[in-house]
């Protein structure tokens, strides 16, 4: 399986359709200060089912909708979807290419899709199992969990462990 | 469930171990159980001890020691069951020249089977990448994405050409 | 003591607002009491919009908006009983290019007053610096200090002539 | 009052005697991961009365004594001192230069030392009231009071407000 792209649309800072296309090797995403390089690894996370607002820094789930800026009205949706090659039918499902998309409105709930078509979150979740994609899979390393790791407060590590198994 | 948490933990461990000693180029670090006869209840318990340095509790460790040694934990536990994609945000940070060389290294290792996406600020990291998209403001509070630069594309400080 | 913390209160609400605008060049910032009737109690607000975006919690700042406004806030405190020095350790780790620049002058502006000392990784603080110590470990597990550098001895790149 | 000179003997990593000598205006402190640059600022909170272990990241005081390396065999004691100018009076004592010094023992204890005479933790704190030194003073800002004076745990920011008054 390989990432071939991710689009964005109304989340976060992210208000007009985006697209990242995604190569073989080392990708670096740079730019300055608050720009929204981290916005793309929280829609990373989101759309493979993260349940925790907190794990993409907010508190509930709406706030990651695109809340409007001083030259932009805000939005009524935030949706993300991710494209993967799915050649080597990792992925348990027999489509040579498999997107996941998330879509959230104002009242804080999601709707999924697969390949365009609607699921439950819990399809998303059975399809990712085992194939070390999903929300919980440690694909995702920002500096935060350096802290969180460490921490002596070890049910933060104990926490960290159950996560992965 | 506890037999898979074993196992898992053992391969952790060694992963752990491994990925350790690459990036502080030796030194020793060990993860156990606190309790091992209640596993799924035991709190876990990590040592790290740069090379030449005495063995001490984690938290005497410097802040770039500290993220290596988290690194490796957390690359650690990635290996058991690896994605095919890794997203790094800005872990680089507080890491001086030469441990961002040893980071450098261990993305290359791996890269032929993971696509990794580091989020830097670092001009070393972002010359050793592959590809590189820039992340922009234009308009106030709305981001978008500008273009991909190759790596040949960047004169030697690191700066577009 | 209530009428101090008060007084002290309203000072550090003034340095961080403006310590703020002068790091976000621009953008809004406040401090608040959330119980003004129970100020030895209340937990205390704080609010931060960088310029062109709008106001939201903190949480969702990047970290670099983040670094910046906990270093005006902490500054702001600083600045209501200064000592005569101040050590700021790696606080530049989250900047981009430009909010070094913008942290350097910061120092800048204030270390006619001021002594700082500055720990840090980075090239450009370090070219900004009046005098510059270099701490090594030739000796595994041992610290020492290796000489004071001025700025004009080092070459362009920031790296020792 | 100006800093002059610190002096660490037996302090975390600083195994023998060193000096660092302060000047007017930016200093900047460089080295690699590890080296000792932050045990510098530990040293300086700690030598003007820092009573909590956890401020200079340890457990107890004591681990604030070179504790030994591959090469070298632990110490009994660590020993910081601070020079200061007082030409300005700003401390209230008839000395030009004052040279305020701590030692900690293994058994965790520590002594307090104004130009060299023995004296109590008070008469350091006493000293160093409202003239901006002293250990709560937040003239040692570090990265993870960011964390902790913007954190949504409301009782953190407080806490360093009370410090600070
Ligand atoms: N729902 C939202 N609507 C509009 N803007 C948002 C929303 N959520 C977050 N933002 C904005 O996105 C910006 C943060 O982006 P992000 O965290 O991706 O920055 P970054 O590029 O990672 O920066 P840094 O290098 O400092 O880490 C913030 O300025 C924040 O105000
Ligand atoms: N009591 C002690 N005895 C011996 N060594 C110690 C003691 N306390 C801490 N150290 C060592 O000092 C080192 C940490 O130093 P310090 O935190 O000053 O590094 P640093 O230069 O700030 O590095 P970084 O750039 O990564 O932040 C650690 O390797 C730690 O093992
Ligand atoms: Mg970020
Ligand atoms: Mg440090």
């Amino acid at each position: 399986m390989k990432l071939k792209a991710l689009r964005l649309h109304g989340f976060k800072s992210f208000a007009d359709a985006t697209e990242v296309q995604f190569h073989d090797g080392i990708t670096a995403v740079v730019g300055p200060n608050g720009c929204g390089k981290s916005n793309i690894s929280d829609a990373i996370r989101w759309v493979l089912g993260e349940q925790r607002p907190s794990a993409i820094r907010g508190g509930k789930m709406e706030e990651a909708i695109f809340q409007g800026s001083l030259g932009r009205r805000p939005v009524n949706r935030g949706a993300v979807s991710l494209t993967v090659s799915n050649e080597d039918r990792l992925l348990p499902i027999a489509f040579q290419e498999v997107e996941l998309g998330r879509t959230v409105y104002r009242d804080g709930g999601s709707e999924y899709t697969i390949n365009r078509s609607a699921c439950r979150l819990r399809d998303v979740v059975d399809l990712c199992r085992d194939t070390g994609l999903g929300a919980n899979a440690y694909s995702v390393i920002e500096s935060r969990m350096i802290d969180a790791i460490l921490s002596d407060r070890a049910e933060e590590r104990r926490a960290m462990f159950e996560e992965a198994s | 469930a506890t037999g898979l948490f074993f196992d898992t933990f053992d391969q952790i461990r060694a992963n752990f171990q491994q990925t350790f000693e690459r990036l502080f180029q030796g030194g020793e670090a060990d993860l156990w159980l606190a309790d091992p006869d209640d596993p799924l209840e035991s709190q876990i318990e990590i040592h790290a001890s740069p090379r030449g340095k005495k063995t001490q509790r984690i938290d005497l460790l410097s802040g770039g020691e500290r993220a290596l040694t988290a690194l490796s934990l957390l690359f650690g536990i990635y290996l058991v069951k690896p994605s095919p994609f890794c997203v790094l945000d800005e872990v680089d940070a507080p890491l001086d020249e030469s441990n961002i060389e040893r980071f450098i290294r261990l993305l290359q290792e791996f890269k032929a089977d993971t696509q990794f996406v580091v989020i830097t600020h670092n001009p070393r990291t972002i010359e050793a990448a592959d590809w590189i998209y820039g992340v922009t403001m234009e308009e106030p509070g709305v981001s978008n994405i500008v273009g991909v630069r190759l790596e040949d594309a960047l004169d030697v400080s690191g700066n577009a050409a």
